[in-house]
């Protein structure tokens, strides 16, 4: 949805790159496995899916001579560090097993649940957001809120089906969308374009 | 044995 709203309207205004840039990691973190790992043909096709089009992303944000224009790099100001260091040390204390692909995949899970605040706080401060980006970030939200259905699922059907730092993570990510589906909803409703109140 | 089970998620 992203990379469409990107190349139709060559512009990536309302998007952070600072979100984007953390889903690249998260996936680099977390797709390693594709070195040691095989579990189907769908899972690799996805995972390699997932890195491609988040770098694909980053590169149109900021190298596309067009598209680089439309960046508002002044309004996306949330600072990495706040994120990617409580989740790395956090990584670091609680693992499932302390080894350097564990460690990596579990700050990836920690990550990819608040990697979506830079982009939460540039779309506060837009007045008009587009309906792809309004829709793009529902789209993000609901990905990882339906893994918890399937979470409930699976833990009822399968034996030694237990991930809690998986399902902690996921159920924190999906809670941070709270605010966000309310004001999309109420606006929908309406049918009227999103807005965040500031 | 690695007792995250298989990461079979995306």
């Amino acid at each position: 949805v992203l990379l469409l709203k990107i190349r139709a309207t060559r512009s990536c205004r309302g998007i952070s790159l600072k979100t984007q840039e953390l889903y690249a990691l998260v996936f680099i973190c977390r797709y390693l496995d594709l070195f040691y790992s095989y579990i189907s043909l769908y899972n690799t096709v996805m995972k390699v899916t997932y890195l491609a089009t988040a770098f694909s992303i980053v590169r149109y944000m900021r190298f596309d001579k067009v598209v680089r224009q439309t960046y508002d790099k002044e309004q996306d100001t949330f600072r990495y560090i706040f994120l990617i260091a409580p989740c790395a040390l956090l990584a670091l204390v609680l693992n499932h097993r302390f080894s350097p692909t564990e460690v990596l995949w579990t700050f990836s899970i920690y990550l990819e649940a608040v990697a979506i605040l830079p982009q939460l706080v540039l779309m506060q401060r837009t007045q008009n957001i587009d309906n792809l980006t309004a829709n793009y970030v529902a789209l993000l939200g609901a990905y990882r809120g339906f893994y918890i259905l399937n979470w409930i699922y699976r833990f009822a059907t399968e034996k030694h089906y237990r991930q809690w730092i998986v399902w902690i993570s996921g159920v924190a990510q999906t809670a941070l969308y709270a605010d966000f589906f309310y004001y999309y909803a109420l606006c929908w409703k309406a049918n009227q374009r999103l807005q965040l109140p500031a | 044995e690695d007792e995250t089970g298989s990461k079979d998620e995306l």
